[in-house]
């Protein structure tokens, strides 16, 4: 995944 | 988001509504570790280092600054309220937790998905995370008697970590490419640690008895 999908998460 | 990334965040959210509830209600942290609570400090403050930076939408910027501003208003409450800091119990805190950080940060800088500082922090963020909680149980072991409060806390923090699970199961199903083997192995070990309490908590609820862990 992209980065930003790697930190979607809390 | 998912249900289960949602009940994840719910549980994480009400475990921290519980302890303040328990620090600014009762006027209490007995059974805390402020160990355990100064290490989730660290965890959010490196982790959302991208705060202002990497916008993903308002659902997560506004949980970010609850979890910033709970976890270090928590800690000012522990060490510097006037009443709340009485019922530290110091001495049964004694885990040198700025030594777990170490390994930490050594392993961030070697094991990470890119090498750059937001990147490195964030992993750093991530593995902390995953023993921030063993302070907190080493203090449960001693003390045995764990008050209502203490234990809903932990109950709650361990249900997150769960869901988070089962989140991320249900994510690499339904998502493509979704494969993140530093947060899931990370997050398993977390979740691990919490194996024990889960048991006890789990054998009190059933059997209708107070929450008391083996010597």
């Amino acid at each position: 995944g992209t980065e930003a999908e790697a930190h979607d998460e809390l | 988001m998912n249900i289960f990334r949602l009940a994840g965040d719910m549980t994480h959210l009400a475990s921290v509504l519980v302890l303040l509830l328990k620090i600014h209600t009762i006027k209490s942290c007995a059974g805390i570790s402020l160990k355990t609570q100064e290490l989730f400090a660290i965890v959010f403050l490196t982790r959302y280092l991208d705060l202002f930076t990497n916008f993903i939408s308002i659902y997560n910027t506004i949980m970010k600054l609850i979890f910033l501003g709970s976890s270090f208003s928590i800690v000012w409450y522990i060490r510097r309220h006037r009443v709340v800091r009485r019922s530290y119990d110091k001495d049964q805190d004694t885990f040198r937790h700025f030594f777990l950080m170490w390994p930490c940060l050594i392993l961030a800088i070697f094991i990470n998905e890119k090498f750059t500082l937001k990147e490195v922090m964030w992993t750093f963020s991530i593995y902390l995370e995953a023993i921030a909680i063993l302070p907190q149980l080493v203090m449960l072991q001693r003390t045995r008697n764990i008050d209502n409060l203490t234990g809903q806390y932990i109950f709650l923090l361990g249900a997150y970590r769960a869901f988070y699970i089962l989140n991320w199961i249900y994510r690499y199903f339904t998502e493509e490419h979704y494969v993140h083997w530093i947060t899931w192995v990370a997050g398993v070990i977390q979740t691990l640690l919490y194996g024990d309490f889960f048991y006890y908590y789990f054998q009190s609820w059933k059997n209708n008895v107070k929450l008391e862990l083996p010597a």
